[in-house]
């Protein structure tokens, strides 16, 4: 049962299954704590009204037990034994972290959500690339301020004409919880197009993603931290590090969900030879996201699939004479947006887009199908007796000089006999 | 009446060599 095809074998649209395409792949990290060791604390909450606590680690980077690495963020997240990234102290300013994914190939993902070991930043950027690290976009930033940080509006509004713009908030940027908080980004939640996806380019490209970069641009300040004795006023971090905690951010688990992208024509992404995520195309299609037609399927442009039409590449009708085919959208608009199709190097003497009639010089055979190979005979025009070499394609008549008959022009007509000249092969009888 | 095929052999190719078939 293949989920892109339906009972009757007709083409339907099919889609991966919905991942986390995060979980297990490798994250580069700009900055990770233990080489060497070094000592972090944090503030604890104990509930029940009990004051907070300040605990302190040490990590090791060469101690499996003490150890924080990048791995940690996309291995499994697991509530009994979480096991969290966690960045060097951060002293002094600036305090940019980053976070790189690179997911391989271009998936449509739905949210980016990450749970944090530390406080969660007080401002951090997500941005995302479409070309596999060469060039990046904000898709979404979280700040207290966000005009300040990232010179963009708080919760700014999102229409029709600006659904591919990033946006800022102030939400989840809260002090509490102080482990455990999470950020979740969904890619389509406030866009107007968001309920109309399949008719939505623009949103179809917002989603696309081959890498996702977050950024954490600056931790809780201490004076946000409100801690009593341990708090003040400075924007420096490091005011408090040495009375209270030391700052750093740390993440437990860092999730993309989403589906690989194969426009509506494959139901599961597979490795390559090379080892490369890539779509199981169906529907006379290829490329890394079914992104094109099969060479030959040329019949019509290629097309998305949505809920209403699989839009399956469709064969050239070459009449078994040709191997090739090109799109021609003049003649496929002529046809009312049926055909387009052109037939190339038309085989076995066979002419016309669809390979459809005889070359010049040859005749078809109306014995045979248009789709033999022998289907179309050679004129056979006699080099004298003919005007030309070229015949009538139907019932192959040769065009004959006056006195001469015959379908190849072979012969005298009746009251005529062949002459000397071969301009004037047969003269009338005296 | 079935007419004789046109005899090659019986033209005249003087004036008109680059009209001759080759193998004629």
């Amino acid at each position: 049962l293949d989920p892109c095809y339906d009972d009757t074998g007709a083409a339907r649209r099919c889609i991966p299954e919905f991942i986390n395409a995060a979980f297990g792949k490798e994250v580069m990290v700009s900055s990770v704590c233990g080489r060497p060791p070094s000592r972090s604390c944090s503030v604890v909450e104990r509930g029940d009204d009990r004051p907070s606590v300040r605990t302190c680690q040490i990590c090791d980077a060469a101690d499996p037990r003490r150890a924080h690495p990048a791995s940690y963020l996309t291995d499994l997240n697991s509530a009994h034994n979480l096991t969290c990234w966690q960045s060097e102290n951060l002293n002094t300013s600036p305090y940019n972290v980053t976070l790189t994914l690179s997911l391989g190939k271009k998936f449509e993902i739905t949210y980016v959500s990450l749970q944090f070991c530390s406080p969660r930043p007080e401002s951090l950027a997500i941005y995302k690339s479409m070309d596999y690290g060469k060039t990046w976009m904000p898709y979404q930033f979280y700040s207290s301020q966000c005009r300040r940080m990232y010179n963009r509006p708080n919760k700014a509004t999102i229409t029709k004409q600006n659904e591919q713009e990033a946006l800022c908030t102030d939400g989840h940027t809260d002090l509490y919880p102080l482990s455990g908080g999470l950020i979740a980004f969904s890619t389509l939640d406030g866009r107007p197009s968001g309920k109309d996806f399949d008719n939505s380019p623009v949103l179809q490209d917002w989603v696309t993603v081959t890498d996702i970069r977050v950024v954490f641009n600056r931790p809780q300040l201490p004076r946000e931290l409100g801690l009593g004795a341990g708090g003040s006023n400075s924007d420096d971090p490091a005011s408090v590090t040495s009375t209270l905690a030391t700052y750093f951010y740390a993440v437990g688990d860092f999730q993309v969900g989403g589906r690989c992208k194969c426009n509506g024509h494959a139901s599961r992404c597979l490795k390559d030879k090379e080892g490369k995520l890539v779509c199981d195309c169906k529907h006379n299609t290829e490329g890394p996201e079914c992104d094109r037609c099969k060479p030959f399927h040329y019949d019509r442009p290629w097309q998305r699939a949505n809920a209403r039409e699989a839009n399956e590449c469709l064969p050239c009708n070459c009449n078994l004479h040709a191997r090739r085919c090109r799109f021609n959208m003049e003649l496929y608009k002529l046809s009312g947006r049926k055909s387009g199709g052109v037939c190339m190097n038309c085989r076995h003497n066979t002419a016309g887009r669809h390979c459809h009639y005889c070359k010049e010089g040859f005749y078809r055979d109306m014995a045979r199908p248009i789709t033999h190979r022998r289907a179309c005979k050679a004129c056979d025009c006699h080099p004298v007796g003919a005007a030309g070499k070229t015949c009538n394609q139907t019932t192959g008549q040769c065009p004959c000089k006056d006195g001469v008959t015959g379908i190849t022009c072979n012969r005298c007509a009746k009251g005529y006999q062949q002459s000397r000249s071969p301009v004037a092969p047969c003269i009338k009888i005296p | 009446e079935v007419m004789p095929t046109l005899d090659m052999a019986l033209f005249d190719w003087t004036d008109y060599e680059d009209m001759k078939p080759v193998d004629t």
